[in-house]
């Protein structure tokens, strides 16, 4: 009689973990945008063996956002994935891998990120902040004076506006907005940056300096502005082709869709 | 006399009991969620 086959790879079975660990890290890896995802739960796997210690696998990977910028050089092990009350941000994603001589390579992947509803979070926190357009006036008025006051208050390169990660905005008891957003150093200081904005210009890649900052802005009862910038140091991301201000669309695009040369459809 | 039985019943009877403290296998997929379920 003819040997069975084996049985389904399960989703949580250490192959399918391996696998999808390595599926986030690669996602991550090539992401430019908004924050790091770690894994939630593998939805689904399928293996198409190809022969002798080769076989293609199919993940379809469900995502959480942490509160680590793509940036921070901090591992993605190390990342607090936001609460729900936080209003979470979810990824879909397809990935395509190879496993050949035990070794596995991702051929394509695509994912999609979308918040949590609105209503979901509400029914579970009442009076929690709820996640902002990027594009809407009070975040970007917001962002704009953190980035001010903290330039006028350092002595150090003036930091240009990469993009906004998010923002909330509380209406009671204190109307609140909170935002985050990513920065690059230039080569002016804040005093030549006063005198010649134009002419500040991001610096070279090998030697750009990347930051995020925090800041929450109080407009009611009374005025408030609290900002928090933290520099990286030196990192080799591949941000020099994205604008200093990218359009800063509606949520939810956090996570870059990536195309490769072979698609999983 | 023809007695009808249920198709239910006679799979009944002729199943095997599992043995005592049988966890049944989980389902393959999805798996586990580690954090929480939007």
């Amino acid at each position: 009689a003819p040997a069975a086959p084996p049985p389904p790879l399960g989703c949580d079975d250490p192959e399918a973990e391996a696998a999808a660990e390595f599926a986030v890290s690669y996602i991550n890896g090539h992401s430019h945008h908004g924050y790091k995802f770690a894994l939630n739960r593998i939805e689904q796997i399928r293996v198409l063996p190809q022969g002798a210690d080769n076989e293609i696998l199919f993940l379809e990977l469900d995502l959480l956002e942490t509160r680590c910028p793509i940036l921070s050089p901090t591992p993605l092990v190390n990342c607090t994935v936001r609460s729900f009350t936080e209003h979470a941000v979810e990824g879909d994603c397809d990935v395509k891998l190879q496993k050949l001589n035990g070794q596995l390579s991702v051929l394509a992947s695509q994912c999609h990120s979308h918040a949590d509803s609105s209503e979901d979070v509400r029914q579970l926190c009442p009076d929690c902040p709820l996640l902002a357009s990027l594009n809407n006036t009070e975040v970007l008025a917001a962002v704009t004076a953190a980035l001010n006051d903290h330039n006028s208050k350092t002595p150090d390169a003036y930091l240009r506006l990469l993009e906004i990660g998010r923002a909330t905005i509380q209406h009671h008891p204190a109307h609140v907005v909170s935002v985050e957003f990513a920065v690059a150093a230039t080569d002016c200081t804040a005093e030549e940056a006063k005198d010649n904005l134009e002419a500040c210009q991001l610096l070279p890649e090998d030697q750009s300096n990347f930051g995020f900052c925090t800041a929450t802005v109080v407009t009611r009862p009374s005025q408030d502005l609290q900002v928090d910038c933290q520099l990286y140091g030196h990192q080799v991301p591949a941000l020099r082709t994205l604008p200093s201000f990218p359009g800063c669309s509606t949520l939810p695009v956090l996570i870059e869709a990536i195309a490769l040369s072979q698609d999983t459809s | 006399s023809v007695v009808k039985r249920a198709a239910a019943q006679v799979a009944q009877h002729d199943k095997v009991p599992h043995p005592v403290g049988f966890v049944p296998p989980p389902p393959p997929c999805p798996g586990k969620v580690r954090y929480f379920e939007i």
